[in-house]
């Protein structure tokens, strides 16, 4: 039958595509090749003989965007499959190059690694053999972008415990791009609580199943102190908060019906007892394309 | 754009005000 | 507190040597951590104010270094991309704003902004620390690291508006902001913690005074404020500051802070704002000291050879008296002493400014014996202090002119006199007496003689 092949994927642009990191499952980070939307793949699949021949029952090359959710590894969500047929069924007698190129592919959502859910592009080749397919897969990045929202209101809102803490908090915008500001302010309308200090959250809300199978996982992705001490009444506090110093994707809503990641703003006061006030707030996160 | 909000500016009876 | 004090300066040390270790390996993002971390010593609530202070001077030498490094890089143009955005990552808010005006001043040094909005951005961002002791600290950093780079012209240098350097308005309002947010916070630490503790805390306030009087000298420092500037933009907002928080030492520090720091010549132009700024202090205040302290003040400044004097469209001893007047009228529950010491004042101003003007010092006496009927007072004890002022204030003519003729034209001394007790005019009698054969000046006329007798009664009778 042959002693087996060793498979590996070349792009035809692998000097020039620009790489971008992402998490892998193990908490690591990797850096991929960069793709975005009605992106076209092209390359070369070089199959390197191991020994003097080898059988098949063909070779092909995949390209496949997945969902898998970790509670349920065994089914893998597939919401695009492209095939290419590069070889039919023969037999190799010398290590073989063969091109391939799927054009103009669409790729409606980003990748992500979550906490119980993950999306994943990636090109797979397989060489189907009568006992064990020798299979090799190289995962891609890709990057959804947005055009900046048309409409983008600040946020302003008055709340408060009564007879105890009131405050107007504002954020100059609902929609920010993950390099963006958040530009805000805090005003103290009533005190008659300690407070020791008070710290902007950036909190991301993993969402994965439905009905009653819901299950989120939140997760504070930065603190960022915002005062230290007690103020008084009339007392306005500047918020200027860098997103571009934290870890983010942009927000994702339904993702094929599988899951969604939403980010929520969560202002804390803390006061001398350690006890906490809070107001979350969702906001809208987005990639905007590089200069 | 990184440029503060406006704020309200505050009363001087608030700002010596003793905490509340 | 020494062990707390040792244990955060140790911390300091090892952190200030691996920051400037990260720098000279060229590692900016090493050191600016290591700086952070050092920064963090100066968020704790354990330190008394002096040790705070201690720790304070520890982490600004060591900033020094920080701030030189970044110029240096600047100035041989190797840019740091974003700096000012990059070190407002650090997560908590002392550690950043520490690194923030370190920035800043950097920028403005090496003109990479404009240095106008800087110095807006610093002042306001430092709200976000409203505890009183790190607060103060912090903008004291701020006000110090900016003494040197305040625009101090009329007009700004700059055509363009993106390294625009400002104006002197610019600097009076940036001054004028930091010394609110500082007296606003150096106020409200009497509140902080229990009130048994109330005494220590005023004493430990009153150590960190200076913190908040500096925003007034580097008011005083710049050249471009004029008079006129000084009258319209500068001491109302300072004195509306002053009056409005209520707080006895902080009016007492600020008013004499105010006198000392100001030009006399400043203060000529504006006595009667700040004179009635005095009648709407704290009843607290030893309000007396404060006038007294801007009397001799000007008292000497008519008497130095190197000025021209006080005007002389300028009737100070008009607006003292009448402004006196006001303050003793709204503060009802002034000592009496402190009233007369009021009076004794007034006359040493118009013996040092007016010497000729023997009608200023009968119209002093005139005032304080029409206060006295009002306060239904007489024979005064001797050994009492309203004697005693009263006795300084009427021993001041005699010793002044020398001369008992002159000291005759005082048409209401003897007025004032009679509410002194027996012993109290004896004693005065016997110094007028005195004084006049000390000076062997002969009287010339019957009438005189008899005018002398009277004045004397009490040593005659």
């Amino acid at each position: 039958l042959g002693q087996g092949a060793d498979i590996d994927i070349a792009l035809d642009d692998a000097a020039t595509r620009k790489q971008a990191e992402i998490k892998t499952d193990d908490g690591r980070k990797e850096k991929l090749y960069l793709f975005y939307d009605g992106e076209s793949l092209t390359g070369r699949v070089n199959v390197t003989l191991k020994g003097k021949k080898l059988e098949h029952q063909g070779i092909r090359i995949e390209f496949v965007g997945q969902i898998e959710l970790y509670y349920d590894r065994g089914n893998h969500h597939e919401f695009t499959s492209l095939v290419k047929e590069l070889a039919r069924p023969g037999e190799l007698t010398q290590s073989t190059s063969y091109p391939f190129e799927f054009l103009n592919v669409e790729k409606p959502y980003e990748s992500y690694t979550g906490a119980n859910v993950r999306l994943r592009y990636f090109l797979r080749v397989t060489i189907t053999k009568r006992l064990t397919d020798t299979v090799r897969e190289m995962d891609l990045v890709v990057h959804t972008l947005s055009h900046y929202p048309e409409v983008n209101s600040s946020i302003k809102m008055e709340v408060g415990i009564e007879d105890c803490l009131h405050i107007e908090f504002e954020y100059n915008k609902s929609k920010y791009h993950l390099k963006d500001v958040i530009v805000g302010k805090i005003y103290f309308l009533l005190v008659r609580i300690k407070i020791k200090h008070m710290e902007l959250a950036i909190i991301k809300r993993e969402t994965t199943g439905s009905g009653p199978n819901t299950f989120n996982e939140n997760e504070t992705i930065a603190k960022y102190e915002i005062m230290d001490g007690a103020p008084v009444r009339g007392e306005s506090i500047p918020i200027r908060l860098f997103l571009s110093g934290y870890e983010l994707t942009p927000t994702m809503r339904d993702v094929n019906k599988k899951f969604s990641v939403r980010y929520y703003l969560n202002l804390v006061l803390v006061d001398e007892e350690e006890r906490r006030y809070f107001k979350q707030q969702e906001v809208t996160l987005w990639r905007k394309a590089d200069k | 754009d990184t440029s503060r909000l406006d704020s309200k500016r505050q009363t001087l009876d608030d700002a010596y005000a003793a905490p509340a | 507190q020494e062990k707390l004090l040792e244990e955060a300066q140790q911390v300091v040390k090892v952190q200030a040597f691996q920051m400037k270790r990260s720098l000279d390996k060229g590692k900016l993002m090493d050191g600016l951590k290591n700086a952070s971390n050092m920064l963090g010593e100066l968020r704790t609530s354990l330190l008394s104010p002096k040790g705070y202070y201690e720790l304070y001077m520890s982490v600004c030498d060591e900033l020094r270094h920080l701030e030189q490094y970044l110029l240096d890089e600047y100035q041989k143009g190797h840019k740091i991309a974003d700096l000012y955005e990059l070190v407002q990552y650090a997560g908590n808010i002392v550690p950043r704003l520490y690194l923030l005006i370190t920035v800043g001043i950097v920028y403005i040094k090496a003109h990479q902004s404009s240095r106008k909005d800087i110095m807006k951005d610093l002042v306001e961002m430092c709200r976000g620390v409203q505890h009183p002791l790190r607060g103060l600290f912090l903008r004291n950093y701020l006000l110090q690291c900016t003494r040197n780079y305040l625009p101090d012209t009329e007009k700004d240098e700059s055509d363009n508006p993106e390294t625009a350097g400002g104006n002197i308005e610019d600097s009076i309002d940036f001054i004028l902001l930091n010394f609110a947010e500082m007296n606003k916070l150096w106020v409200r630490m009497q509140h902080q913690g229990h009130s048994r503790d109330w005494e220590k805390r005023e004493k430990e306030r009153n150590e960190l005074r200076i913190l908040v009087g500096t925003n007034l000298v580097r008011l005083s420092q710049l050249e471009t404020v004029d008079v006129e500037r000084y009258k319209k933009d500068i001491l109302p907002e300072v004195i509306e500051q002053v009056v409005s928080c209520r707080d006895t030492i902080a009016q007492e520090y600020l008013m004499e802070c105010i006198i000392q720091v100001f030009p006399d010549e400043f203060h000529l132009q504006t006595l009667s704002m700040f004179l009635k700024a005095c009648a709407d202090l704290n009843t607290a205040v030893n309000v007396k000291n404060i006038i007294i302290a801007m009397i001799d003040r000007l008292a000497l400044f008519a008497c130095r050879d190197d000025t021209a004097g006080i005007p002389s469209d300028l009737k100070l001893f008009d607006i003292f008296s009448l402004q006196i007047a006001g303050i003793i009228e709204a503060r009802s529950d002034m000592p009496t002493e402190d009233i007369v010491a009021l009076q004794v004042s007034l006359i040493n101003l118009a013996l040092k400014c007016y010497q000729d003007r023997v009608d200023y010092i009968d119209k002093v006496l005139e005032t304080t014996a029409a206060i006295f009927e009002k306060l239904k007072l007489e024979h005064l004890k001797y050994n009492s202090a309203v004697a005693k002022e009263l006795q300084r204030l009427l021993k001041i003519p005699v010793d002044s002119y020398n001369n008992i003729l002159t000291l005759l034209k005082l048409q209401h001394y003897v007025r004032v006199v009679e509410y002194l007790d027996y012993e109290g005019r004896k004693t005065i009698s016997a110094y007028i007496i005195n004084n006049a054969i000390d000076n062997n000046l002969p009287v010339p006329s019957q009438e005189q003689v008899d005018q002398i007798l009277t004045l004397v009664a009490p040593l005659v009778k």
